[in-house]
């Protein structure tokens, strides 16, 4: 019998939205 | 040396391992910098597959910072070339179809069987093996909405200064400029005659334009049905509303024209494989105004045909363009008020929207059905255009 594959992991992934205001905000933060 | 070569080609699994300090110059070679034209000649969507490649390598080496720091970029290196290049047809399509080949890519090898049903047993081993990336799916799909939506804003910003113009005012039937209505000076929403007026042929040829690029970039055919149905509902829509607010159009010749105009982008449909994307449906309120316009409107048998015809047209659009409507010379007789009250009667029991504009801007929900490839990731070349030597081939 093969084995059984492992569950894969599931990455938390942010929105687009959230994505977006990651950037702006690092945009802002950056001189 | 020839016996390495070939061990080594024989031994490439479809995956790019790079150091993570090289992601931004990656992101900057594949994404941010790149020209579509870069790549004319090779696989279409060949972006979205070396992104995989990477992915499926730190999938592969279990490192769960390496893949969501290569996502996150990868998105936000797309997000800012659509915000650079907002106006350009190709970047956006270029885009558009890599996402959604990538997207198509995480989906076919999930490790989900739902996805893996056309995967050959070689695809099968280019699995994700340690990541669930679901969540990240979702974020490309969602970005994918936006760059379609962007595509059809740049494709609507070129069609509409010519819609009137081809549609209603251009005269190509010959011997029909003889019958138009007498009393009315030119008028054309784009001053008479200059270099804004258009002929149905700059329409043709600007819809073969957007076709060309949509096929060179590799778009999903499912993709490129949706946007020609969008582009043909705002042709019907921006037509019909300057129809039912322009009485100098509301003539038999200009009814004729019209039909004959449609009957070319119907067969121009045809000729692309495109007739089953549901376009020429959103253009039958249209047709039945160009038919309306024509028909015989005197008899109580008169007003029974256009009832029966005008299914697509409100009560209201209807009422309008008889209104509206000019007899062509001294022998034919305006449209009689008991005649348009007739019809009004006969419609009376339609639950008819009360808006009497169509709302151009509406846009149809659209879809990014699932579209496995046949390729094996083992079979990609990357070229030596693309500046990407840091990427190993494991």
């Amino acid at each position: 019998v093969a084995p059984r594959p492992r569950p894969r992991v599931l990455l938390k992934a942010p929105t687009l939205a959230e994505m977006e205001e990651m950037t702006t905000s690092e945009e802002e933060e950056s001189p | 040396r020839q016996v390495t070569v070939q061990r080594k080609e024989k031994d490439f699994q479809g995956m790019l391992e790079y150091h993570k300090e090289d992601e931004a110059l990656l992101i900057r070679n594949l994404v941010t910098e790149l020209k579509p034209q870069t790549l004319a000649g090779t696989v279409p969507c060949l972006p979205a597959y070396i992104l995989y490649m990477c992915i499926r390598h730190a999938d592969y080496v279990n490192d769960d910072l390496k893949v969501h720091s290569l996502l996150t970029s990868t998105i936000n290196g797309i997000k800012k070339v659509l915000k650079k290049h907002n106006d350009d047809f190709e970047m956006t399509t270029f885009w558009l179809s890599n996402t959604c080949r990538l997207l198509h890519c995480l989906k076919q090898y999930s490790g989900d069987e739902g996805f893996m049903t056309r995967n050959t047993a070689k695809q099968n081993e280019h699995c994700l093996k340690n990541f669930d990336l679901t969540e990240y799916r979702q974020v490309l799909s969602d970005l994918s909405i936006q760059i379609y939506q962007q595509l059809i804003k740049i494709a609507e910003g070129v069609l509409q200064p010519m819609i009137v113009s081809a549609m209603l005012e251009n005269e190509s039937i010959q011997g029909l400029c003889g019958v138009k209505p007498t009393g009315y000076r030119k008028r054309s929403s784009s001053m008479a005659d200059g270099e804004n007026s258009y002929c149905l042929e700059a329409i043709i040829r600007q819809m073969n334009c957007f076709h060309t690029v949509m096929c060179d970039q590799g778009l999903d055919p499912e993709i490129t049905l949706q946007v020609f149905k969008q582009l043909f509902y705002m042709i019907t829509a921006v037509t019909l509303n300057n129809l039912l607010l322009r009485k100098d159009v509301c003539s038999w010749s200009t009814g004729m024209q019209l039909r004959y105009n449609i009957s070319q982008l119907e067969e121009w449909l045809r000729g692309k494989n495109l007739h089953q994307s549901g376009a020429v449906q959103t253009m039958e309120p249209l047709i039945q105004a160009a038919q309306l316009l024509q028909l015989k409107k005197k008899t109580p048998e008169d007003a029974e045909a256009i009832c029966s015809l005008c299914t697509s047209l409100s009560t209201q659009q209807i009422v309008k363009i008889l209104n509206l409507y000019t007899p062509l010379n001294e022998f034919e007789e305006r449209v009689t008020v008991s005649f348009i009250r007739k019809i009004q009667a006969q419609l009376q029991e339609r639950n008819d929207p009360q808006q009497l504009l169509l709302d151009y801007k509406h846009m149809f929900p659209v879809l990014f059905p699932f579209n496995p490839s046949s390729l094996t990731m083992d079979s990609i070349h990357i070229p030596a255009c693309l500046n990407l030597e840091f990427l190993n081939e494991v």
